[in-house]
């Protein structure tokens, strides 16, 4: 028998100045996750598969960070949420894009693994097979929260249009390329659009 | 974006990465998390979930990188971490990821100012931190 471990992220690239009582936040529910995963392997009811599931689950239905409630927007206000599940025995594996009314995308993912013969469905095809697994769908509304729609407003502010950072900033007036130098913009965005991220 | 890493205790290997992707992007946009071999990837040595900025982390095919250092130079997790972060992320490229081993270790890194990361062992082993 082998000895269990997890871990978990709730993003990279952190707002240097996020306010403490949004860190304090962050790590209890990143410390809620990881208690509700270790309880899960100690009892080894679950398989590595299903505690994954289960965690990003978790994460996906709370606000704090980037994923299913709480997403960051496009730039049309819109939500496009994507996942994707691995099962590292038979290394199969199931994967989702262009989400806008799953509530929870990473099981969605891992449906597609499982009851569909392929391994990656997007946009309407996706939402379409949602429907037909009969996985939990909500409004739009569900998904956008005042935050996000503030930090796109920002972004926009920004001029902050995402094109491969690697496109030289000449003649390209609205692409910002990021400064690899400029410890505060990350992908071209002002570090403290990423506050949750 | 929102990701999780674990190894059973059968040593079974599993990762999933879940986002809502980058903020003002374009729509149609895909990024890193739902492409297997960058933003997640699990196979019979160890588990990754990257985040960060995907087209960066696409470019670097991050997370089968460490399975694959792991598996052609004989690196230890936490080394093959620590050289993928290094070595695989383009000029300029900031991202971060999480990983487990199939003996039960775990490991993380990342090249930007912090990362939201917890994680619990089974010999008692538990961290849950934000900056360096």
């Amino acid at each position: 028998m082998g000895r269990w471990a997890i871990a978990v992220h709730g993003g990279a690239g952190i707002d240097p100045k996020l306010p403490l009582e949004r860190q304090e936040k962050a790590k209890h529910l990143l410390a809620r996750c990881v208690n509700l995963g270790a309880s899960a392997l100690r009892t080894n009811n679950l398989s590595a598969l299903d505690v994954v599931e289960l965690v990003v689950r978790e994460l996906e239905t709370d606000p704090v960070f980037n994923s299913g409630q709480g997403s960051v927007l496009t730039e049309k206000g819109t939500v496009e949420m994507e996942a994707s599940i691995m099962d590292g025995l038979k290394r199969r594996f199931g994967a989702v894009s262009g989400l806008s009314t799953v509530k929870n995308p990473i099981s969605l993912a891992r449906l597609v693994m499982e009851k569909s013969p392929h391994s990656y469905l997007a946009f309407s095809g996706a939402e379409e097979f949602a429907r037909q697994q009969g996985v939990e769908m909500m409004e739009n509304e569900y998904f956008i929260t005042q935050d996000n729609v503030g930090m796109l407003k920002q972004a926009k502010e920004a001029n902050a249009i995402l094109f491969d950072y690697r496109i030289p900033t000449t003649g390209l007036e609205n692409c910002c390329a990021v400064e690899a130098d400029n410890p505060t913009m990350m992908n071209g965005l002002p570090m403290s659009v990423y506050a949750p991220e | 974006t929102v990701g999780c890493v674990v190894v059973d205790k059968e040593g079974r290997c599993a990762a999933a990465t879940s986002t809502g992707g980058l903020i003002n992007k374009m729509v149609g946009r895909i990024g890193d998390s739902p492409i297997i071999g960058s933003g997640t990837y699990a196979c019979k040595l160890c588990a990754i979930s990257c985040t960060g900025e995907g087209e960066a982390i696409l470019r670097g095919t991050l997370a089968r990188d460490v399975a694959a250092v792991m598996e052609y130079k004989d690196l230890r997790l936490q080394e093959a971490v620590n050289f993928v972060i290094k070595e695989r992320l383009d000029d300029g490229g900031k991202a971060g990821l999480i990983a487990v081993s199939n003996n039960g270790e775990v490991a993380y890194g990342f090249n930007t100012n912090g990362m939201f990361r917890g994680s619990a062992t089974e010999d008692g082993f538990t961290e849950i931190g934000i900056w360096e």
